[in-house]
């Protein structure tokens, strides 16, 4: 589809170090979820799934992926690794540290994963498939 | 390097394209400017040249600034988190998130603000998807997915130049010299956040 905005655009405020807006990214909240792994249940870990779904890495027609539950299974665990892969990191499948802060950097919102394919440093992704389409051709 | 599904890339008759900004941003002559060297990186190395043009709806590209849900189902975060995104050929739709603290000039990576995000670099980045390239593995390239706040990264590397010669050829005057394997171009402070 074609997409024309049909909404209010802001006129932007470019940086005026008098004027900050220093808020929190909302991703910050993921760094107490360092050191979680397989078999964990803690709060959070939804809103990670979550995210995770969003760039691709867990596929949206999961049946579950419309309910995540806070428990640390084998859908976050595969996302991680694969996520790992991408960014160069050590392929645990857990949160640590150097993945925790890759996490939550500022980013492109376009998936790495569009259609449950990469060609990151993954590869082909294995699973059902995202079926999140962000390029639209047509 | 990477492309989206596809491989989709605007047409063999489409190498002159056009861009334009939402009307209802009112850029400053200042901000365009950040755009108009962004899409000089990239036609440098290829053969697309980019013109702006003020017919909002007819431009093959459409740069708009946005806050929150803005449509397309593909809501913004507020302050960091995601900062952009756009659309891979021909839909031509680049969006970017109205909440960030854009830096336009002078030194991002010197800011006291810790969520400053230098534009010219996400902007770079962006018309990578608009032209068709996916994200990137490697680091130092212009399609890696993240970047800091208060870091600056501009400039193409060999990996940013080989994937879009692949979808579009080179500029005959491209000297492949020039181009780095890793990027020149990248300052950035502590890091955080």
């Amino acid at each position: 589809h074609f997409f024309e905005p049909n909404v209010p655009t802001p006129i932007p405020s470019w940086l005026n170090e008098t004027q900050i807006n220093e808020t929190l990214s909302e991703w910050d909240a993921f760094r107490n979820l360092s050191g979680c792994h397989a078999g964990d249940r803690v709060d959070g870990l939804s809103k990670l799934k979550k995210y995770f779904q969003y760039f691709g890495y867990i596929s949206n027609s999961s049946s579950s992926s419309f309910n995540f539950t806070d428990d640390f299974d084998d859908a976050l665990k595969s996302a991680l690794e694969t996520y790992q892969k991408n960014f160069n990191l050590d392929v645990t499948g857990e949160l640590d540290e150097r993945t925790v802060q890759q996490i939550v950097r500022p980013r492109c919102g376009v998936p790495d994963i569009v259609n449950g394919s990469t060609t990151m440093n993954s590869g082909k992704y294995n699973s059902s498939s995202s079926t999140r389409f962000h390029s639209v051709s047509h | 390097y990477s492309f989206f599904p596809g491989k989709p890339r605007w047409p063999d008759s489409k190498r002159d394209l056009t861009y334009a900004f939402s009307p209802g941003n009112q850029l400053t002559d200042d901000v365009k400017s950040v755009f108009a060297r962004a899409f000089e990186r990239w036609s440098t190395v290829t053969t697309l040249t980019f013109t702006v043009t003020d017919s909002f709806y007819t431009a093959d590209m459409k740069i708009g600034f946005f806050s929150g849900d803005h449509g397309d189902g593909e809501p913004f975060d507020g302050v960091l988190g995601t900062l952009a995104h756009a659309f891979s050929p021909p839909n031509g739709q680049f969006h970017l998130d109205g909440a960030e603290n854009w830096v336009i000039s002078g030194d991002v990576t010197k800011s006291s603000v810790t969520s400053a995000v230098d534009l010219e670099s996400v902007a770079v980045h962006e018309i990578g998807h608009l032209l068709g390239l996916g994200h990137s593995s490697v680091e130092d390239a212009i399609m890696y997915p993240s970047i800091s706040s208060r870091t600056r990264k501009v400039e193409l590397v060999q990996d940013d130049v080989t994937g879009i010669q692949e979808l579009y050829g080179a500029n005959p005057s491209y000297n492949a010299s020039s181009t780095p394997s890793a990027s020149h171009e990248r300052e950035t402070s502590d890091g955080g956040p």
